[in-house]
């Protein structure tokens, strides 16, 4: 049991460090607080923003901390892979140039899974292969207009 | 494997039939608030079986799942997902029906009807688990940032 | 101790229903579960968005949602009014229209009193009297570039 | 009455004296994420003596509020809001220092020393209160979405 524990934290530690520098070009790793009784500590993220000096979570601003719990998630489906991802909406915190370093991310990814995006935002739209619009008639019910992003540019 | 079609039926704000063709790759959703984006989430939860406790639906009971608009609530709300893996298909469909009394909710795999269970099992062969780390619905990122050190570190005891 | 209660309930129910027809369009109401044991009940809000049923809380959208509890907090500063207020990225659940809805009656209170508002998002920044720029130093240091938006069109 | 300017120095991320001209009217503050916008509303809260159990500074203790790049940490950090009023001017500043061994807070009025129960008074007059409803902080939007009923009406009995 503890040996798994282990298992699973080295490699979610692994993924971490390079997401966070792929995402937010920092250095970043995970730590527990007591590493001889991990069922009884807590996880902590411990992140060195491009430039800045190392950081924990509580200090962060709301866009870097939303990009810490992003590479947090994004670790943990890099160790347990699925064949599709949907996101709805995990880029509000953030300002135009992380939507746009997240946006080229998943496009990277989506050459291994596919993904299902729901944004509102212009550089997501901007990379996406292909962009499926939702409104709600007149009479109250969602309808969905496709568009082909792609065929868009042929 | 990927998603090549979702259909919608009567589910929350989709009162009438809906067909969302998908590509692999990176689709976006996108549209004003409260035009129905994250019900098209809650759709692909709700047809896989992966709403937990932590996946919610944002209903009480399933009941309220199914399209209420102008006070006409129709019988029966569904969704089925087609799959598709190399040159064969998977289609799962889930139902959920409502009589004045009771309401049922029933499975079905490639057009014959299953269990949840053994739902799970296909998907769990495809890399699908209950424990959904493969959606993120609006608010988690919220909810991760808020957790407690050690409601984190419970997250690792799960995946172990 | 409940007359005073009551006047505060009835002045922001009243406020509150015409913010949200300013606001979002649409018919809004706070109720009390229990209006004969005030101080045992929950305050809930009713709200008929445009051309929709009336909704709970709980169904609504997270950009329908958010647009409800800003106008609590609209209806609460209009029954307690101040000289300044301060809005740190209040507008981040909204679509384009719901900002540009949002920053016309943010401009509008403007007549009357002081608003300083953090925003990434276009709208807000097009109805803005003034934008105070600010970014992080090589140094790690903010600083801050003002610019004055009416003098600039001039 | 309206904020003329607001002076910062050595508080949060701003390491260097910094001031921030305001109009009457409608100002917007925008920039990267991580560059200190927060922190302005902050040092507002700050100054002013505003934070209570519902506003949080993000710091554990005043002493957090001190810039502390690259290792330095130099001892004051001071706020000074100018506010005008007509053809009056009131100037509010507050300032924390550290020692070896301790911390203080000082509020200064117009330049002279002040406690935080004067600067509260002169600010109740112009409609400023402690429960400061006139500062919505980056994420109380989704507090009061996420609240129970009951925590609701609570905010009906504190207004009362
Ligand atoms: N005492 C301190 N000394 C130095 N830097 C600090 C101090 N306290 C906080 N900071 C830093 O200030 C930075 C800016 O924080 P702030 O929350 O103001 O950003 P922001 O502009 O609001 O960003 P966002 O758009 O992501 O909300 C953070 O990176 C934080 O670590
Ligand atoms: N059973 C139902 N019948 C009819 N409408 C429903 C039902 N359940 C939910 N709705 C409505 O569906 C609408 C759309 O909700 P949804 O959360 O999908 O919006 P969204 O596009 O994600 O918006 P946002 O950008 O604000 O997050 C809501 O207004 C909600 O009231
Ligand atoms: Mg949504
Ligand atoms: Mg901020």
């Amino acid at each position: 049991k503890r040996e798994k524990f282990f298992e699973v934290f080295n490699a979610l530690n692994q993924n971490f460090r390079e997401i966070i520098r792929n995402l937010a070009n920092g250095e970043g790793e995970l730590y527990l607080d007591n590493p001889e009784d991990p069922f009884n500590s807590g996880l902590y993220m411990r992140v060195r923003p491009y430039g800045k000096q190392v950081q924990r979570l509580e200090q962060m601003s709301g866009g870097e901390k939303s990009l810490v719990a992003l590479a947090l998630i994004f670790a943990i489906q890099r160790y347990k892979p699925a064949p599709f991802y949907a996101f709805d909406e995990v880029d509000m915190f953030l300002d135009g140039v992380n939507v746009a370093r997240l946006a080229r991310m998943i496009k990277e990814l989506s050459s291994q899974a596919q993904f299902i995006v729901v944004s509102l935002r212009k550089p997501m739209l901007e990379e996406a292969d292909a962009i499926v619009g939702v409104t709600m008639g007149r009479d109250n019910i969602s309808q969905v207009t496709g568009i082909r992003k792609a065929s868009m540019i042929q | 494997m990927h998603i090549k079609r979702i259909t919608i039926k009567n589910f929350k704000s989709f009162g009438k039939k809906v067909d969302i063709p998908l590509d692999r790759g990176f689709t976006v959703i996108s549209g004003p608030n409260g035009s129905g984006k994250s019900n098209i989430i809650d759709s692909i939860i709700f047809c896989l079986g992966l709403h937990t406790s932590s996946k919610i639906l944002r209903a009480e009971k399933l009941p309220d799942l199914i399209y209420s608009g102008n006070g006409r609530k129709t019988g029966t709300a569904e969704v089925e997902i087609v799959f598709e893996n190399g040159d064969e298909e998977l289609r799962i469909a889930r139902r959920v029906k409502i009589t004045d009394r009771n309401y049922y909710s029933y499975y079905y795999l490639n057009g014959k009807s299953a269990s949840h269970g053994e739902i799970m099992k296909i998907l769990e062969r495809e890399g699908i688990y209950s424990d959904a780390y493969n959606i993120v619905m609006q608010g988690d990122v919220t909810r991760i940032v808020e957790m407690t050190p050690f409601q984190r570190r419970k997250i690792i005891d799960d995946i172990a």
